[in-house]
């Protein structure tokens, strides 16, 4: 099953 | 002092109803360049920002920078109290603890007034990277409302993917599953009801339609939405706020563990 990510740790691995 | 005049207010009650579910406290950011919002959800999975441009109001005086937390639920009760005819001027002073909602009839036999105590609220403003996506689909507001609140009665996830076919929308659940083909089309007559992809490369995205839906709140505002996508990024869900500004929803992708 997908996990749902915090929406800030996509962006900090930018 | 602040002091800002939008003649057709029935854009920020419509702004309030799209995002007071989704959000519950907030700070609204008042600049030369406009009023704004940034806050998240309060499980940090969802995040919305909100632009009014300073020159889309018919009068907007902000001598210095203000950010003014309010708690949406009471800003929209004040809100509701506007006609959706009413010219809506927000009104506050430097330092002050409250904010004023005057609310004008269109031929000014009736003034109100509401004042809404505002709060300290702690946010963090998140910066978010400029990106290039992979996939940009517009389409219809309503069309793809209506993808999500049908696609939510079968399943709780969807995976959206973007091909040179066109934008899939796909679920499953205990009782079936469901896929949503949109192709490209071009709408001679209406603009508004085109579905225009630009894509570089395919993106394939789950998500969780319980935001989505909510998200689907801002239809009111605009007649099309914006889906931007990248692999493994947020996804952007914009609507355009008449020639004022635009209001944008982020949502963080599920991802296989």
């Amino acid at each position: 099953t997908p996990v749902q990510n915090d929406l800030m740790e996509f962006y900090a691995m930018l | 002092m602040l002091e800002l005049r939008l003649v057709q207010g029935s854009l920020l009650k419509k702004v309030l109803d799209a995002i007071k579910d989704l959000v519950t406290d907030a700070n609204f950011d008042c600049s030369e360049s406009g009023f704004s919002l940034q806050a998240m959800d309060s499980s940090h999975v969802a995040l919305v920002a909100l632009l009014l441009r300073s020159d889309g109001f018919e009068h907007y005086r902000c001598d210095r920078n203000l950010s003014m937390g309010m708690n949406l639920t009471n800003m929209s009760k004040m809100l509701k109290c506007a006609g959706n005819d009413d010219i809506i001027t927000i009104k506050a002073d430097d330092g002050g603890d409250s904010v004023t909602f005057m609310f004008e009839s269109p031929s000014q036999d009736k003034v109100s007034d509401f004042e809404m105590k505002l709060m300290d609220i702690d946010s963090e403003h998140l910066g978010i990277p400029e990106t290039e996506y992979h996939a940009i689909v517009k389409m219809p507001s309503a069309e793809f409302a209506r993808i999500c609140r049908d696609l939510s009665t079968i399943g709780d996830t969807v995976v959206i993917s973007v091909s040179k076919d066109g934008v899939k929308f796909s679920t499953s659940g205990d009782i079936g599953s469901a896929n949503v083909v949109c192709r490209q089309n071009n709408s001679v007559d209406n603009k508004d009801n085109e579905t225009v992809i630009e894509m570089n490369e395919p993106v394939s995205l789950t998500f969780a339609l319980r935001y989505l839906n909510s998200f689907t709140k801002a239809t009111t505002l605009s007649n099309t939405v914006t889906l931007s996508m990248s692999k493994e990024l947020p996804v952007v869900v914009e609507y355009k706020i008449a020639e004022i500004g635009h209001i944008r929803f982020y949502l963080a992708p599920k991802i296989e563990d």
